[in-house]
């Protein structure tokens, strides 16, 4: 809670929207704002009534840059809102970054509304913030199915620190809300909200596969890519993590480093020059920087120049010499160009008419020292780039020094 | 993951912004132990940011951190001095 845990003395509490966002409809505006106090509400006495004019309680606004107090806004992206504590005046008032793209969907082009009124909301009723990580109160924000969203058990608790329970029932109900609206525009209908994950905090049906041992003969990984001078490897929603600085191979999850990427990547690879990773799963790829998401991903792979008939990629690789990027589907192979962004004439070509003695489908590739490691099954193969040809086959796992 | 060396004066300027928004961290102009001091408090700053996020506690503006700095988030500072 913020300190000497302000709070309303009254279970009647009034809001008013001062000001709406060009960005979505106003009907939209006022569904985010009421589902976010509904959330609320439903896990206390709290009561929260909308009024149109005169002072309410809790005051609604959007405004850019500096907009009368303190705390000015910074721009597109960093700080997207703050609220203040329950109080008079300026006290529980929540505003939000104009410069911001509020959105009702949940995208990775915009920030959602109601998420982020919601935590706002939270603060105008006198919690603080939580370093419970998947809690609303957590300051950072994360892009999440708001269908059927539940507040974390962490974030019920502070409030009913707070405020108790509501008074119908000590327990407070499974669901909030009846599902809504659709979770993206575009075209791909795809979750942006990474299930498994090490700390379930939402309802999913099925128990991840465990990971695989380090050393198990048959390991094989969905992708590789180098990043920043490590390796890292994927299965399913492992990683492993490679860096030239540590001996040890560090275990992760790919929810770690970029919780809203759906796991079970078919393909991954770097553009170093660029500070760039692109993930690929089925028909849509997204790019990285880092732990940073770019916006407008995912896009659909055709955007690289793949025929509609190529619905995933098996493996990609990129060789930094002469900056073309190699795609694996099947029994063939892509060039891409990365200076001219477009596919290469002459291609695709069969992967055994130039690279003599490699399985395939490959299952995931990466570059290094001037080799390529491609990967089937269980058994990798070094190959020499500039002369395509194959060095020496190893056991996948040969980098995790079993 | 390792920084990209290029940036790296941006990163502490930025560091510093964040840290003074969100961790109550003030850069004391006048201090006779001006740089070391500024460091060393700079440095518990980190640290204290690192151990709200669940990051590994160095008190060292590496990557992680950097990043973790950059992601966009609520205006509130993540520290009980606010007022």
């Amino acid at each position: 809670a913020f300190p000497h845990s302000p709070t309303w003395k009254k279970e009647e509490v009034t809001y008013r929207i001062l000001n709406y966002t060009p960005d979505m409809l106003q009907a939209d505006v006022e569904e985010a704002i009421a589902r976010a106090f509904q959330l609320w509400s439903s896990v206390t006495p709290l009561r929260f009534t909308r009024i149109h004019g005169g002072q309410a309680d809790i005051m609604i606004s959007f405004a850019a840059g500096f907009h009368g107090d303190f705390y000015s806004f910074d721009g597109p992206g960093g700080t997207l809102a703050h609220a203040y504590s329950p109080g008079s005046g300026i006290g529980g008032d929540a505003h939000f970054d104009e410069d911001e793209n509020w959105t009702k969907f949940t995208t990775n082009s915009g920030y959602n509304l109601f998420l982020v009124a919601a935590h706002e909301l939270g603060h105008s009723l006198g919690l603080s913030h939580s370093n419970v990580f998947g809690a609303l109160m957590y300051p950072i924000y994360m892009a999440t199915d708001t269908r059927n969203y539940q507040l974390h058990q962490d974030d019920i608790n502070g409030i009913q620190a707070l405020y108790g329970p509501p008074k119908e029932s000590a327990a407070p109900p499974t669901k909030a809300f009846p599902p809504q609206e659709p979770t993206d525009m575009v075209p791909a209908e795809e979750p942006t909200q990474m299930s498994p994950r090490e700390e379930p905090t939402e309802m999913t049906p099925s128990k991840p596969p465990q990971r695989p041992d380090d050393c198990d003969p048959h390991l094989t990984f969905d992708a590789i890519t180098t990043l920043r001078g490590e390796t890292l490897f994927f299965k399913d929603s492992y990683v492993w993590r490679k860096s030239p600085y540590f001996s040890e191979i560090e275990h992760d999850t790919i929810f770690s480093f970029w919780p809203s990427l759906i796991a079970g990547f078919d393909a991954a690879y770097e553009v170093d020059k660029r500070d760039r990773v692109l993930f690929f799963k089925d028909d849509q790829y997204w790019a990285v920087s880092g732990y940073s998401i770019d916006s407008g991903f995912p896009k659909p792979i055709q955007n690289l120049g793949f025929p509609t008939s190529v619905r995933k990629i098996d493996a990609a690789v990129h060789d930094q010499s002469t900056k073309r990027t190699y795609f694996f589907v099947g029994n063939k192979y892509w060039s891409f160009n990365e200076n001219t962004q477009s596919m290469e004439r002459g291609y695709p070509r069969k992967i055994a008419a130039d690279y003599h003695g490699i399985s395939h489908p490959i299952d995931a590739a990466f570059q290094k020292n001037g080799y390529f490691y491609f990967f089937h099954g269980s058994t990798q193969f070094e190959v020499d780039i500039k002369r395509k040809k194959l060095i020496r086959t190893m056991k996948s796992n040969s980098w995790f020094n079993c | 993951f390792p920084v990209a060396q290029e940036k790296e004066k941006q990163d502490v300027q930025y560091a510093k912004k964040y840290l003074e928004n969100f961790y109550d961290f003030k850069e004391e102009k006048h201090s006779l132990f001006r740089t070391k001091d500024i460091v060393n408090r700079m440095a518990d700053k980190i640290r204290e940011m690192q151990s709200f996020f669940g990051l590994e506690v160095t008190g060292e503006l590496n990557q992680k951190t950097l990043d973790m700095m950059k992601q966009p988030r609520c205006g509130i500072p993540d520290v009980r001095s606010y007022s």
